[in-house]
């Protein structure tokens, strides 16, 4: 039968996902108002 | 120690922009942004134990957690945003 795919990547640690939004938007934010 | 620990914070800070560089190579903007905000630090700031204190801290765990890097960026950010060095207005002088 069909082995079913495994989501390899998924190390990525929702508190580092959230911090990661956040300080992409900041560092956007900081751009756009330069 | 006489108290200041501007070399010694330099070098942490190296450390930890040379390891989170090679954990955010997918967004290339983070690292200059997080040099920006520690070049706008006070001086006193920087050479402070409270300093130390914070760059030790997030500089072991994002090498024991690299998962997690973008949380120490932040937290480090975050801290330096605090202690940015207010800039005297000298430009209000207008004629």
């Amino acid at each position: 039968g069909a082995v079913p795919m495994e989501e390899e990547e998924d190390d990525d640690d929702p508190e580092n996902r959230i911090a990661k939004k956040m300080l992409l938007e900041e560092i956007k934010a900081n751009l756009s108002s330069d | 120690h006489g108290g200041s620990f501007k070399a010694e914070n330099e070098q942490l800070f190296g450390e930890f922009l040379e390891c989170c560089s090679r954990l955010t190579e997918e967004h290339p903007e983070v690292i200059p942004f997080l040099a920006s905000r520690h070049q706008k630090a006070s001086t006193e700031f920087l050479a402070s134990a409270e300093f130390r204190n914070v760059l030790g801290r997030c500089l072991t765990r994002v090498q024991s957690k690299r998962s997690k890097v973008y949380v120490y960026i932040n937290e480090l950010c975050t801290v330096l945003k605090a202690h940015t060095q207010r800039r005297k207005l000298a430009l209000s002088s207008a004629p």
